[in-house]
């Protein structure tokens, strides 16, 4: 554990309190999109499988176990909570995350580091999480206004992207043998998504202004 | 299995 990865994943923790924050004091979700929370929660439920099979540590249990938990409790606030789902736009979040699903899982088929289910699984979950937060996005871009609690939610899961490259950076630097390709392509890639999110979020933060989004 | 073998980023 680096420096990095604990900032990568406290501010990961972070982004997920400040969402359950805005959920639980508003009773509102809106501005936040459904299929990217469904994503996440899938993503967290493919990859930790491995709670069941491999043990690395009391802090990583915990953490996986908080973030399969947060996750399918966002979705079923927003699902199924008589107060919160009345705020969902759902006439916004209409992003066909489908696709994503089917064509992140086809590709763990054929790229992984081995053939077998739980491997498949992993590689499906990094590749859905790079993808994830697009259903997020254009809701944001869609709605064009943007609330403070849901600008910083998607700040802090953007900072803890940028957290992770830098924390595989100094990995890469001080193992000899640290070579995790899946990993570190999905993971750039997952960043880039935020790249224009975080030029308007730094505008708005500059100019001391709402955070908007060009339509 | 190398060290870097197991996975232990979240």
């Amino acid at each position: 554990m680096n420096i990095f990865r604990l900032a990568g994943d406290m501010t990961h923790l972070l982004s997920i309190i400040v969402l359950l924050l805005k959920i639980y004091a508003t009773k509102s979700c809106s501005g936040i999109s459904l299929k990217t929370q469904e994503l996440y929660a899938l993503v967290f439920l493919a990859r930790y499988l491995d709670l069941f099979t491999d043990f690395i540590s009391v802090y990583n249990t915990i953490m996986k176990v908080v973030f399969i938990a947060s996750s399918l409790a966002i979705v079923w606030c927003m699902r199924l909570h008589p107060l919160v789902k009345r705020s969902y736009d759902k006439e916004l979040d209409t992003f066909r995350h489908y696709f994503l699903i089917g064509g992140t899982f086809v590709l763990a088929l054929v790229l992984n580091e081995k053939f077998t289910l739980q491997e498949i699984l992993w590689a499906f979950s990094i590749y859905l999480e790079a993808v994830a937060i697009l259903p997020q996005l254009v809701l944001l871009q869609r709605s064009g206004n943007v609330d403070n609690l849901t600008g910083q939610y998607v700040f802090f899961l953007g900072a803890y992207r940028a957290f992770y490259i830098l924390n595989w950076i100094y990995r890469y630097l001080t193992e000899p043998r640290f070579t995790r390709w899946i990993a570190c392509v999905s993971g750039i890639v997952q960043t880039g998504i935020y790249a224009d999110f975080f030029y308007y979020y730094f505008i708005s933060w500059k100019n001391n202004s709402k955070l908007k989004l060009p339509a | 299995a190398e060290a870097d073998d197991t996975k232990d980023e979240l």
